[in-house]
């Protein structure tokens, strides 16, 4: 079961002033960040129940904590997964999403099955480092709702043909 | 070409080719152009001076010049022009970079900044800066938020309710940005939405800054007892700036719009291939 009581907790006590501007000391201030951290992890347990019985599947959900800095095991690593994005805002946005990948060409589908433009960018901290890559694809995400998109990694061109081929058959 | 440039059906960033730094941007549906020179300044850290024991440190800004350095007067580019996204990648330094982007339908241009670890190995300590230049006719004024809701006018050394006598012209002209900062001569507005709070400030005509990061090698006498000098993770911080272009007009409808999209940003949950279903039934 999930619980967001932590989190709630761990964001009353960075209310205090020393929280909120940094002026505290770098020991009190990890503390903050490890009470935040420690807050999340139930936090994400409740979410992922909440996406199950609102998407009707039990899933194996994972956070990426650090997209922003490009680290997502799920994303890099596997051939197959579903992207849910949850919009907090009540109008519908369209969403840009960067997920890191291994180099390769992938299908995206839309909720509707439908195939999304997407593109493969290689990423600034490679300079002279080993290449990184990420996926791009724009989401269309409603008010206060979700979008679940799956996330194909194709080996090659031909294959991509022979996927599109069969979701354009599965739609007829 | 001797033009570096990415655009959308709204905007145009172009880009000094020589240097490598933003150098315009032009709101192309309204049909406004602004030149526009962002560049990374740090300002040295007051250790206490003739004037004043006090010393730069958690609780206080206090640079020993009023002028920053610049981090680099050029940098290292490379351009990625792809349907879904146009970006220019800029490396200042070993300790500074950003990327600007362009996505298609969208009205502004998000630069991603990271910067650190910051190096002090001259006994310096550092309060790092992104400072966008423009030959707006400010006057003397800025626009600062508070919280998101209520935007408060600034006016450099001054202050509404009581004759200032300035004693710190930078530090005394920043104030706190907790979503955005503008600037505005009457007909057009430039706008930076930030991803967290900030200090900014102006304090130059057609001048807006916001501190990005700092590494200080004194502590400020005040109550912490330690220099503000994240040794960790905490050493290199990555954030986002969102600049807006407008008229007047448009302005204020422009960054509520994205500022709310920024702070309740859309959050994504992956899931690995297989599911079961969740009801029996």
């Amino acid at each position: 079961t999930g619980d967001s009581a932590p989190l709630n907790e761990a964001m009353a006590v960075l209310q205090h002033h020393d929280a909120v501007t940094g002026t505290a000391r770098q020991n009190v201030a990890d503390d903050y960040a490890r009470q935040l951290a420690a807050g999340w992890g139930p936090c994400e347990v409740l979410v992922s129940n909440a996406l199950s019985q609102l998407s009707y599947y039990k899933q194996n959900f994972s956070f990426c904590r650090e997209l922003n800095i490009s680290i997502c095991p799920v994303s890099q690593n596997s051939e197959h997964f579903q992207v849910t994005v949850y919009n907090p805002l009540g109008r519908k946005v369209n969403h840009t999403v960067r997920l890191p990948v291994g180099q390769g060409i992938f299908f995206v589908k839309d909720p509707d099955g439908k195939a999304v433009v997407n593109d493969v960018v290689m990423l600034p901290s490679s300079f002279g480092k080993k290449d990184q890559w990420e996926l791009l694809f724009s989401a269309s995400v409603p008010a206060l709702g979700f979008s679940i998109y799956t996330v194909d990694k194709v080996s090659d061109r031909n294959s991509l043909q022979a996927i599109s081929r069969k979701h354009r058959s599965h739609d007829k | 070409s001797q033009v570096l440039a990415i655009e959308n059906e709204y905007i145009r960033a172009t880009f000094d080719s020589n240097t490598g730094l933003l150098m315009k941007i032009d709101n192309v549906e309204q049909k406004l152009s602004l030149p526009v020179s962002q560049g990374f300044f740090w300002y040295n850290a007051s250790t206490g001076d003739e004037k004043s024991t006090q010393a730069s440190g958690a609780y206080i800004f206090r640079p020993t010049h009023l002028e920053p350095l610049p981090v680099s007067r050029w940098a290292k580019v490379r351009l990625v022009k792809t349907a879904l996204v146009q970006e220019v990648h800029q490396n200042f330094s070993a300790w500074c970079s950003q990327v600007v982007r362009l996505y298609p339908g969208q009205r502004h241009l998000e630069l991603e900044w990271t910067v650190g670890p910051i190096p002090v190995e001259e006994h310096w300590g550092k309060e790092v800066i992104s400072r966008f230049d423009t030959p707006m006719r400010t006057n003397g004024e800025f626009y600062t938020d508070s919280n998101g809701r209520e935007i408060l006018k600034r006016r450099r050394d001054r202050r509404p309710t009581w004759r200032l006598s300035q004693t710190e012209p930078v530090a005394g002209n920043y104030y706190p940005v907790n979503t955005r900062i503008y600037i505005t001569d009457g007909h057009m507005q430039l706008a930076v939405v930030t991803d967290r709070s900030q200090g900014g400030s102006s304090l130059k005509d057609g001048s807006l800054e916001l501190m990005v990061h700092r590494r200080l090698l004194e502590d400020d006498a005040r109550g912490v007892g330690e220099p503000l000098m994240e040794s960790g993770a905490g050493s290199t911080v990555r954030g986002r700036h969102f600049l807006l272009l407008s008229s007047v007009s448009d302005a204020a409808a422009r960054h509520r719009l994205l500022a709310e999209e920024v702070v309740l940003a859309p959050q994504v949950v992956l899931a690995q291939g297989g599911s079961s279903l969740y009801y029996a039934r």
